[in-house]
């Protein structure tokens, strides 16, 4: 229930900006919003020093009020409810626009699963201060990581509970809110740092996918993964900056998939554990034009399976990207193979081509056991997607 | 700023911060010694 009183400096700051931009990264700054009056209003003193420096640096940045303030009275032993946040935030957003920050964004609440108190939470909230936030964000983890099991990362019930949650973000914010964005401001497989031996393997792929997958289908439209690197399983690069297998699913992601969204359906048996996503694909990739389809497929089968894609698409050329686990420790391994080949950066700067695997066109589309991956069918020529 | 820090963003001055030098062994040494003890730090944090 105690803080050690820590500092941001001069450099601190310069050093995470230019990390981002120099990335290609779009910055957030979560502002500490535990710093309060004695009538329990947000102090805005602390912040008003950063948006100054910042604003004397030109900096682009976008700003985010507290981290979890659902938990704020277990994790600090201060009782904020939604309504004094709402005012908190409108309060922050005045700052801004009296600022060089007159046009950056703001996003919140960043609360927690949409729990009892939590909801009753967001409700207030955005009633007090949804017109001056540009998303709402929440956070997302399906399991605590000190006891979730491979079976949990290999369930498609543990998948399907987040749909429901999604389900009740969504619920509170078009019936107070209609029409705002809301994104997953936070997440990733399991909290507390992860799960050990799971989190950074190819296990975890289940979930991301499926989460990138379902999130797309439901609307959210920006995702930020816990945790780039860090503390715990969850990283996408290790402590030697050596990628992760969600690493490599990322990049494969950001290559392939377009963010225009269409409706897929498996027939068949036990259709929960074959769980498909179809996307215009990502019109950027050279290889690929406006009208192809990305499909990405997740099977849970411990059976290898077969997908025929319906007609008029049946006959047309596929690019395969097949990602699955390499060596002894199978789908605990935190190596992958795309298409038989591993994954591997070429040297400290360089990444490795990504290369398909053409078939036959009419062939069916082959998953084996416990694997995932990418389709793209080409010269598609879909309607939506040009 | 400590003294590496601030003798890293000295060097860096009039530079375009994307084709910065690498960081001096100094910055990075600090930063490996750092490191385990933020990582438990952040790790007691996420599990709160």
């Amino acid at each position: 229930k105690e803080f050690k009183n820590s500092t941001y400096s001069r450099s601190s700051v310069d050093m995470l900006y230019s990390f981002a931009k120099c990335s290609g990264l779009d910055l957030i700054f979560g502002l500490n919003a535990l710093l309060r009056t004695p009538d329990l209003r947000w102090n805005s003193s602390n912040a008003q020093l950063l948006l100054d420096y910042c604003s004397s640096k030109g900096y682009n940045i976008s700003w985010e009020l507290g981290n979890e303030p659902n938990s704020f009275w277990k994790k600090a032993h201060i009782l904020i409810d939604g309504l004094q946040l709402g005012e908190d935030f409108v309060e922050l957003h005045k700052l801004l626009q009296r600022s060089a920050f007159q046009n950056a964004k703001l996003y919140g609440p960043d609360i927690g699963q949409p729990r009892g108190k939590t909801v009753k939470l967001l409700r207030s909230f955005l009633k007090a201060g949804g017109e001056v936030i540009d998303s709402l964000t929440w956070h997302h983890y399906y399991l605590n990581g000190r006891i979730a099991t491979k079976e949990d990362f290999l369930s498609s019930d543990v998948l399907d509970t987040f749909i429901l949650s999604v389900q009740k973000i969504l619920k509170v914010t078009k019936e107070i809110t209609p029409g705002k964005k809301v994104w997953l401001g936070e997440t990733s497989s399991a909290y507390g740092g992860g799960a050990p031996l799971l989190s950074n393997t190819f296990a975890a792929g289940f979930m991301w996918l499926d989460k990138l997958g379902l999130s797309a289908q439901m609307g959210i439209e920006v995702v930020m993964r816990q945790v780039f690197f860090g503390a715990g399983n969850y990283h996408l690069v290790d402590e030697n900056f050596e990628p992760l297998p969600d690493y490599w699913l990322s990049l494969l992601f950001k290559k392939l998939v377009g963010p225009r969204v269409l409706l897929s359906r498996v027939k068949g048996p036990d259709r929960s554990k074959l769980r498909v996503y179809l996307h215009c694909t990502n019109v950027y990739h050279p290889r690929y034009q406006e009208g192809d389809l990305t499909l990405y497929v997740l099977n849970l089968h411990n059976v290898t399976k077969h997908l025929k894609v319906p007609p008029p698409l049946f006959r047309k050329p596929v690019d395969t990207y097949l990602l699955k686990p390499s060596g002894p420790d199978g789908l605990l391994s935190k190596s992958v193979q795309l298409n038989g080949q591993i994954l591997k950066m070429v040297d400290e700067q360089t990444l490795p081509a990504l290369t398909e695997k053409p078939l036959p066109a009419g062939s069916a589309l082959s998953l084996p056991a416990f694997s995932y991956g990418f389709f793209v069918i080409r010269n598609a020529k879909i309607a939506a997607c040009i | 700023p400590t003294s590496e820090e601030r003798s890293y963003w000295k060097s860096q001055v009039n530079h375009d911060i994307c084709r910065s030098e690498p960081v001096s062994a100094a910055v990075l040494r600090k930063l490996q010694v750092e490191w385990p003890f933020q990582e438990l730090l952040l790790l007691r944090e996420q599990y709160q």
